[in-house]
């Protein structure tokens, strides 16, 4: 079973 | 002060239809660079970003950076009242909480303003940088519409893999599996009915469908779609928009656990 990943995990806030 | 007059009004109709479903609200911002929005959905799986150059503007005035929060159905709603080969112009003032839009009709004999309420939105804005990606796929917009809505029947999830053989989307659900193969093919009429895939190593990676069909409510924007994929970050769903800039949307993958 795979899960939906979240932007954040790649892209840091600015 | 803020006045942007867009002679290709259509283009801001097309691209709050392909942004709308996606983002409730949004901040756009205006700069000398141009207009722009980053918004991520409420889930934080999915991003858009988009660009609209002042150079494409037939008049852009900014005097400076202001930053105006819209509710995209909202604002999709006094947009429709323009018509298709309208002049759309925003209009701001500094410290005001609406922006106008004026619609005129090509030969100016009908000429409409909207006033709209602005919000204040709690942005935040993530940092992309620039990557190199594993694999770039280049296809006519259309085509790509046409496989995440056929794969969307059969399942809710694509794993869109890159090799020397071409791009392939897979998908498998209760009723069966699907595969769909494109190969580079460069012999076409036009170049936007092309495909180019250029490859520096094969990737393999899984998306929820479901956002890639929200983000092909951008195909009347261009004809054709990028596609880049590396196996360490979002794919990036790239519609140019001609003499502009650019929507881009940015998709999270499945991770396997």
């Amino acid at each position: 079973k795979a899960s939906q990943g979240r932007l954040e995990s790649f892209f840091k806030p600015v | 002060m803020l006045e942007l007059r867009l002679v290709q009004g259509s283009l801001l109709k097309k691209v709050l239809e392909a942004t709308k479903d996606l983002v409730t609200d949004a901040n756009f911002d205006c700069s000398a660079t141009g207009f722009s929005l980053q918004a991520m959905d409420s889930s934080h799986v999915a991003l858009v970003a988009l660009l609209l150059r002042s150079e494409g503007f037939e008049h852009y005035r900014c005097d400076r950076n202001i930053s105006m929060g819209m509710n995209l159905n909202n604002m999709s709603k006094m947009l429709k009242c323009a018509g298709n080969d309208d002049i759309i112009t925003i209009k701001g003032d500094d410290g005001s909480d609406t922006v106008t839009f004026m619609f005129e009709s090509p030969n100016q004999d009908k000429i409409s303003d909207f006033e709209m309420k602005l919000m204040d939105i709690d942005s935040e804005h993530l940092g992309i940088p620039e990557a190199e990606y594993h694999a770039i796929v280049k296809m006519p917009s259309s085509e790509f519409q046409r496989i995440c809505k056929d794969l969307s029947s059969i399942g809710d999830t694509v794993v869109i893999s890159v090799t020397k053989e071409g791009v392939k989307f897979s998908t498998r659900g209760d009723i069966g599996t699907a595969n769909i193969v494109c190969r580079q093919n460069k012999t076409v009429d036009k170049p936007e009915e092309a495909t180019i895939i250029e490859m520096n190593e094969p990737v393999s990676l899984t998306f929820a469908l479901r956002y890639l069909n929200s983000f092909t409510k951008a195909t009347p924007l261009s004809e054709s779609v990028t596609v880049s994929l590396s196996s360490e970050l979002p794919v990036v769903v790239e519609y140019k928009i001609a003499d502009m800039g650019y929507i881009r949307f940015y998709l999270a993958p499945k991770i396997e656990d």
